[in-house]
């Protein structure tokens, strides 16, 4: 943290200024550089997604606190070393019948509103709406943490989909972030003069590395060697293929074609019933509303 | 008390014998892990190190540090490695050979390949408690979300789904495939 983020002598609400639309609904950012939030060392999202969409895995480099603004949903942790207890029963599976080999995933727990969620760093998530209205969460993540050892810039490594936006607005933060302690720091023009006189210095340093390729495909899969996949994942190389196809520009969080069905324990009959009544006052209340 | 717990502390483990090795599979490799568990003064030091081997053509699967950079000397043979940055951007794509060093950022995705000759590395991680996410194999992170959420992540069927997921039932490793291994016969 540099010396001059926490002179603040006027504090103003601030907005996200940066807003990233996906095929099944938005992620806001607050721009990370904003004073008051450099000094606290934290940066703040807002996520909005319709009913049935889903935020496609990732993980974050630093931890993270999730409210439940609005909505209900299911949501998975993968916490690296643990088992898979959440596994589809085998009974009614006869000698006869062709043996299907069951689904088991770790640990997913429901949500509703009012919920804080805590996910570690480098952890992956993912959320998914199952519920009628829009689910709404507020996310903070504090990437001054001592569990983030990159620099102070939000990161968020995705496993899956095609998130070019929102990685372009991240990289965009991290830029402006550079550019202004740059200008503050004028006096560290030894820097560049050191690498007037001896030029090849940063190539020096690693021979076999590549300057950073920019490519379409923007999550951790793609950009692995689709053979050396194919064997870590013991699969036809046609399959990592369709893996690491781009299918439109859908963002970090897609529409589910049917409902997504995972093992998961049932709900509370108390909280279904809760659930049903307040759909029928919704539903009187737009009757009511039309009436009128 | 202290010349009888700090200043007699255990300041030194043997990482390279393979009756050592932490992970092991007869056809890929092995490794051998130090950290604050097993070496308690790395605790205070916040570091610890990895001694891994891979046999002719095999590998790790792609897999992130959660909470550590890894500095990798290459101290026999060489190794292909790719790392990934949070953008899919690959940010290394090459060998690296008897005596070189990389440095693989924290949370940057990486996996390697061993040369025809194997290779032999050690890993130091900038935590006492450097914990792996292997996104393939028996323990990955793959593995560990439901089967739709895979289908749906990757626009697949559930059957390919299944196949990402159960396929790999190695832990860490991979070894090269059959048609490879004719090949090279």
């Amino acid at each position: 943290q540099s010396q001059n983020e926490c002179q603040i002598n006027r504090l103003n609400s601030i907005e996200p200024t940066s807003r990233i639309r996906s095929e099944a609904g938005t992620t806001e950012w607050w721009n990370p550089n904003s004073q008051q939030l450099s000094c606290a060392g934290v940066s703040v999202l807002r996520q909005n997604v319709e009913p049935n969409g889903l935020i496609l895995p990732s993980f974050t480099n630093a931890p993270q606190l999730v409210y439940i603004v609005q909505g209900r949903g299911i949501q998975g942790t993968v916490i690296p070393g643990c088992a898979e207890t959440f596994q589809e029963s085998q009974q009614g599976q006869g000698q006869k019948s062709p043996r299907r080999l069951q689904d088991q995933h770790q640990k997913i727990r429901r949500f509703r509103r009012g919920d804080v969620i805590a996910l570690p760093a480098g952890v992956v998530h993912w959320f998914y709406n199952d519920g009628n209205e829009r689910l709404v969460t507020v996310n903070l993540l504090h990437t001054a943490n001592s569990a983030n050892q990159l620099d102070d810039n939000p990161r968020r490594f995705h496993l899956a989909g095609n998130p070019e936006e929102e990685q372009r607005r991240l990289r965009r933060f991290a830029q402006q972030k550079m550019q202004g302690s740059r200008s503050e720091r004028e006096e560290m023009e030894e820097d560049e003069d050191e690498e007037q006189d001896n030029p090849s210095r940063s190539r020096r340093e690693s021979p076999h590395s590549r300057e950073q390729q920019s490519s379409s495909c923007n999550n951790l899969l793609c950009a692995f060697d689709s053979e050396f996949l194919a064997q870590a994942f013991n699969v036809d190389t046609s399959l990592i293929r369709r893996l690491q196809e781009v299918r439109g520009n859908k963002g970090s969080i897609i529409r589910v074609k049917d409902r997504l069905d995972v093992v998961s324990p049932p709900r509370m009959e108390e909280e279904e019933r809760e659930e049903r009544q307040e759909e029928e006052r919704r539903r009187e209340r737009q009757r009511g509303g039309r009436d009128n | 008390g202290l010349e009888e717990t700090f200043c007699a502390m255990r300041m030194k483990e043997n990482i390279a014998d393979p009756e050592r090795a932490d992970i092991f599979n007869p056809q890929a490799g092995r490794i051998s892990t130090l950290n604050g568990y097993n070496l308690p003064i790395l605790q205070a030091l916040g570091l610890s190190a990895e001694r891994g081997v891979l046999y002719n053509r095999a590998g790790t699967v792609p897999q992130w540090c959660i909470n550590a950079h890894k500095i990798l000397y290459m101290l026999r043979g060489r190794a292909r490695i790719q790392v990934v940055n949070q953008n899919g951007d690959t940010v290394f794509d090459d060998n690296v050979e008897q005596g070189q060093l990389l440095t693989v950022p924290q949370n940057f995705a990486f996996m390697k390949r061993a040369g025809s000759e194997g290779a032999e590395w050690v890993s130091f991680f900038t935590n006492s408690q450097a914990t792996n996410t292997p996104m393939a194999g028996r323990v990955s992170a793959i593995r560990a979300l439901p089967e739709e959420v895979v289908a749906a992540s990757y626009q697949i069927s559930k059957e390919d789904a299944r196949k990402v997921k159960f396929n790999n039932q190695d832990t860490y490793f991979f070894t090269s495939s059959r048609s490879e291994r004719r090949d090279e016969a």
